[in-house]
Parts: structure tokens; sequence; C-alpha cells
């Protein structure tokens, strides 16, 4: 039941393009399926990757390389799909990593390993061949020993030395249980291999990878996409249809997370950040507290999802359910929704107010509307300020406080701390009565290169 | 669109999802720029992963190899003013701009479209049985000032909205149009003055249509473009 593209890792929609001086390497196999394509790359030793084109026709192009930017380069294409070899791209070994073949090549010490092919300064037995994988002078476990991929190291002093390449098990870590983990282990605590999540062989299941986007199902790698107790995955064995993957928890990892997100008096999304002390269902029944199994036995132990708030009798999400719920403390009715917690509107509840457009706002609200931190206006991270104290000494650009230096008509605003908003309007909201007339423009605009339309197409249409 | 007839709109994009389907319109502001509406979105944070935008057909499932068809992944999604119901989503490369693929003008800031302007709105969107639905369909209709439109309907059109004329027959927006333009034209320039938006029923007889008025935005677009 074991399918070939077990060993391969899938990137949607990305082609690997060899560079120029290799594009003959390249060996295209038309009309054959996937299964067949992978089937055939693991047996044939130049083969590292394949790129699975289904768009205009199917055809299967076995690649000596991945894309690792040195021979061939990832680029985006919605026709075709990528898969690499796992032990050529992954940074992490399984058991004692005979099967590794990364590049990297250095030593725990930070020793250089010397090339494989040379026996000098260390003499020894190996010789490189087409199936072995001592390339150059990589970290390589050809003799399988305990210490992992290792080299001879290129100080005569020392012969040879361990590369210190994590297990996959410790690579990443979980934090709570493991919901978030996106890491590469791809076996259960028994050994089992997972199955790939986007085949239904040899178990047919719900957890289809684009049904799921924000839960990775990615490859065969273990995941957690129903809030179980640590990740898992469906075995390749077909006695045994799941079972929990061994990954190692996060040292230290605080059990309360003081998390922006959290909410108290309403809930966003599916309530899964509430925390409020709701202890009642929507028509008044009172719950059950998390940490009893009476009236009802449950799995949601306060201690294996240390993360979900699971505290006293409070309505909680721990499940990824529609909305907070517990388990109510009447023994003929298991569990019900606490509805009666309102909704949260969109945006965060605005802290002060401003006149007019705000440009003259010197108050201290430092949030923006989605209730993100402002960036300090003198400084370049994570945003590079084009609008800052040297550029607008009058408008009061101090510490992270929202302002209005650009006189914006939509109000006082700020460079945010997250990464990928570089600004954004702030919690504050117009003073009451406060309104600015829409007045139309005093003069004429001219147009030059946009709006243009050839009108002799519709006539070609019809 | 219900009660449109086949017709060009270069500027105007389809957005497709992860499957390819196209889900919303949109407008092309700039080679790199889109806008469309956010209820077209599930958040503004939302994994554009996988998300395209398509461009240069007038077919809404065009076959592969149709020449000047463009798609480009959506890499960055910025939400509006939170009264403005306005995305720009911005794209991995530049479109490439020829007869079938232009960029639409920007209006002047907080310029009021004189009544009875006529514009025209464009989707590949729901019909109502009233057209045809795998081909880009195009509706012409005047523009119809707040203070006539809030007759209608009694006080709810506020300031940062505009409106057309209702026609008996039938015309207007409908599903998976929401987000594309209302485009009016100014001398031999098309201007976006309107961001068509989801009204509670569609080509509804006698109804005048309502969108987001893109002048009030205009200063956010340039921002958002700049920054």
């Amino acid at each position: 039941y074991r399918s070939a593209l077990n060993d391969f890792q899938r990137s949607e929609g990305r082609e690997l393009v060899l560079k120029s001086w290799n594009v003959n390497r390249l060996t295209e196999l038309p009309r054959v399926t996937l299964e067949d394509c992978a089937k055939r790359c693991t047996e044939s030793p130049e083969c590292r990757a394949f790129n699975y084109e289904f768009r205009p026709s199917l055809v299967c192009k076995h690649l000596p390389w991945v894309g690792d930017g040195d021979n061939a380069d990832v680029k985006r294409n919605v026709n075709c799909d990528l898969y690499e070899m796992k032990v050529y791209v992954r940074k992490c070994i399984v058991g004692k990593g005979e099967d590794y073949r990364g590049k990297v090549s250095t030593t725990t010490s930070g020793r250089t390993c010397q090339q494989w092919w040379s026996k000098f300064p260390h003499d020894h037995r190996w010789t490189p061949s087409a199936t072995n994988g001592l390339e150059l002078n990589y970290c390589r476990n050809p003799d399988g020993d305990r210490i992992g991929p290792w080299c001879y190291t290129t100080d005569p002093e020392r012969r040879y030395e361990s590369c210190n390449i994590p297990q996959c098990k410790d690579e990443v870590c979980i934090t709570c249980n493991g919901e978030d983990y996106r890491g590469q282990v791809d076996h259960t605590i028994s050994g089992k291999e997972c199955q790939r999540w986007d085949q239904q062989f040899p178990h047919q299941h719900i957890y289809q990878p684009e049904k799921y986007p924000d839960k990775s199902l990615d490859d065969n790698y273990c995941r957690n996409p129903d809030a179980s107790p640590v990740p898992w995955c469906y075995t390749t064995d077909p006695t045994m249809e799941r079972e929990s993957c061994d990954i190692s928890k996060c040292p230290e990892f605080p059990k309360r997370r003081l998390r922006s997100s959290y909410t108290t008096n309403c809930f966003r999304g599916r309530g899964e950040d509430y925390r409020g002390k709701v202890n009642e269902t929507t028509s008044g029944i009172p719950c059950q507290r998390w940490d009893a199994q009476k009236p009802h036995e449950h799995p949601f132990f306060p201690k294996t999802y240390e993360c979900k708030g699971l505290e006293e009798n409070y309505c909680r999400n721990p499940d990824g359910s529609e909305a907070p719920w517990c388990f109510t403390s009447l023994p003929e009715m298991r569990t019900a929704l606490c509805l009666q917690i309102k909704r949260c509107a969109d945006d965060i509840e605005a802290e002060d107010c401003y006149n007019e457009i705000g440009k003259n706002y010197r108050g201290v609200v430092r949030k923006t509307r989605k209730g993100i931190l402002c960036q300090k206006w003198s400084i370049n991270t994570p945003h590079k300020t084009k609008i800052n104290p040297k550029t607008h000494p009058e408008a009061n650009l101090t510490d992270n406080y929202c302002r209005n230096p650009d006189g914006d008509h939509h109000g006082p605003w700020c460079y945010t701390s997250d990464p990928k908003t570089e600004f954004d309007y702030c919690a504050i909201k117009q003073c009451a009565g406060e309104k600015v007339p829409i007045i139309g423009p005093t003069t004429e605009v001219e147009f030059n290169e946009c709006g243009k339309r050839e009108d002799r197409l519709r006539s070609r249409l019809r | 669109i219900v009660g449109g007839t086949p017709g060009n709109s270069p500027w105007t994009v389809s957005l497709r999802d992860r499957k390819g389907n196209h889900f919303c319109g949109g407008s092309l502001v700039s080679s790199e720029w889109v806008i469309s509406t956010k209820q077209c979105f599930s958040s503004c944070y939302v994994d554009l992963t996988g998300y395209t935008a398509m461009m240069g057909t007038l077919f809404r499932d065009p076959k592969e190899g149709e020449p000047d068809l463009q798609r480009i992944s959506l890499t960055k999604i910025v939400c509006g003013p939170s009264e403005s119901h306005l995305v720009m989503l911005q794209l991995e490369t530049p479109a490439q701009f020829n007869e079938r693929v232009s960029q639409i003008c920007l209006p002047p800031e907080r310029y009021i479209v004189p009544d009875g302007t006529i514009c025209e709105i464009a989707g590949w969107g729901e019909t109502k049985g009233k057209g045809d639905e795998t081909v880009l369909n195009v509706a012409q209709m005047p523009v119809l000032s707040n203070k006539d439109c809030n007759q209608y309907f009694k006080g709810r059109v506020r300031e940062n909205e505009m409106c057309t004329m209702a026609f008996q027959a039938g015309v207007g927006a409908c599903e998976r149009d929401y987000g594309g333009p209302l485009a009016c034209q100014n001398s031999d320039c098309w201007v976006l003055e309107g961001v068509i938006i989801p009204m509670r029923r569609c080509g509804h007889a006698g109804q005048p249509n309502i969108f987001i008025r893109v002048s009030v935005y205009v200063d956010w677009i340039k921002k958002v473009m700049e920054m």
C-alpha cells in the first residue's frame, strides 16, 4: 500500500527550471500517471525531482537536481506541480540518517569536511558511486554509524566527526497540542510510515488538503487538523488507520500565553481565542468543569490542552467547533453552545476620538483598528518609514502614537509592527458630530495613460 | 451582470480561487494593483497562495493558449478604511498592457460624478437567465444623485456611496460581479468612479444600484501603491 510519492515533497503550482548549462539532463516521459512518474524517478539513479505538468498535456519530467538554487530554480507555474525527493531537501534525519542527502559540509565543531573522493588529509576506504551518495564533501552516514551523518575533516588532527544533523522529531518542537506543527516527521510513534493526506488509500478519510488549506496537510507529514492531543497521521498499514507521532515538546513553554487576539467580552471567528467568564449555555444551563469527568466523560483534559484556556467551567472552543461551547451539568445533555456570547465587531473598539481628519490629534492611542501595535515613527523596522520625525517635524511623530502627518482623510494612522501590514488606520473614531463634506475638485483634471479603450473590439466580438 | 450584453472592459479582471474558479471581479488601477471589495474575501489577512487575477480575455473559462490571456498570482491584500469595503490586491508580476488589458484612471479626490453621466458595469457574474454567463457582460447605466437615490432607499445611501438609475427591465450587478468597476467616460478616458458591492437583490426592476464612491478613497489607494 505504500505510494512511491511518499519519498517526495510536493510543491503545488511550482516548476523546477534547470539552469542553462544542464538543460539537456532532463528526461521527459509523456502521458504517465503521477504514481508511475514517482516510481520511475525513485528507480533512476539520476533522478532527484520531477515536474508533473498537467496542462496543456500530461508530461512527467525527471530532473537530476532539486531546487536549491545551485543548478535549478523553482518558479511558479499553475500548470505544474514539483515533487522533490525528501532526502535531498530536508534538513533533518530519520533514524541514523543513512539516507541523508543534504548539503551540510561542516562538523559539530565547525570543521570543514574532506571531499569523499580525496584521501588527504585522511586516507579511507570509501569510494563515491552513483548510488551511495558520497558527493563532494557533504556529511553522510554510509556505514550506519550511531552518530548520524559524519565526514572526515580537513583538519589533520581530527580524522572524522559527526555533523550533528538534527532528528526530524526534534528539529521542530510542538507547543500546546501541536495544531501549528509544520515539521517533517512522516512516521508514527511505532515507526509506521504515514499515508499521504492527498491519497485515499489504504485509508479513506475526510482530510483532503484542498478542503483544509489552513491545516497544511502537506505530503504525508504528521499534522493535527482535528485538535487531537498531539499530531498524528493515517498510516500506510491497512490494519492501523491512524496513530500519533512522536514529536518533541518545546521546552519551557509558558502555559498562559498572553495573546493580543484573546477576547473576553465577545468572540471572533469560531471563538477559539475566547477567554471570557461566561459559564452557562445559551439556554442557561450551567457548564461542567473542564477538569471534571462527571456527569460527562470527555478527552479535553486541561493539562493535555494547555493552550485552550480550559479553566473552571467557562465556555471555550478547544476543538474548532462553530462557537464557544461546554459540557453541560445535565446528564441528559452532553454539550451545548454558548451563543449568548456576542460576536465581536470586525474592528476593535475605538479608544479615543479625533476632530475633522485628525491632523491635530495628539492622543496616546498606539494600536491599529485590528489591534496591532504601531511601529515607532523614528525607526525603520519592520517597515522603512517614508514619513518620520525628520520629514514631518511639525507632526509630533513621537514614540509609536497614532498621528496623521500626511492629512489622510480617513484619520490618524501608523506604520504597524506586523511585517505584512505596512500601515493601517488606528483604533480612534471621529468625534461625534464631525463630518468632512465631499467637495469636488477645483481644477480640471487631465488623464494621460490610463482608461484608454479600443472600442473596435466590441464590433469585432459581434 | 443582469440585463447586460457581451462587451469589452480591459481593466476588469477576474479573481480566481485555488481551483481556478472565478469568484469576484476587480479593476486594474495600475500594472501591479487591483481594487476590489472586501466582501469577496474572508478577512484582511487571508492567505492568498493559489489565488490569481485573470485578464486579457472576454471568456469566463478561456481555453489554454488563448492569445493575450494573463494569469497573475495575488501576493498581498490591503483592506481599506473601515467604511469603504474596499481592498487593494497586489499582483506578483506587473500586468502587460495591450489592447485587451489596460489600467483605468482614478478620479480626482472627492470628485462627485454629475447626475446623468453614462457609466458602465462589467463582470462575469450571474445573469439571472438574461444573458450568456460564459462571457464578459457589460451594462450601461446613468448616474443618479445621492439625493434622488435616497428617496428610494430612505436615507440609507451614504456620502461614500453612489447610485445609478433604476431600469424597469431590471439591470444591475449580481453574484460574482462584486468588486468590479463602475466606469464612467471622461472625454476619451474611462475613470473608475465606483466599485460594485453586494446588494440584497440583484438586477431588481425599478431599483437603483449602489456602488462605493471611489473618489472618497483615492488618497488611500495612492498611499497603498506608494507604500
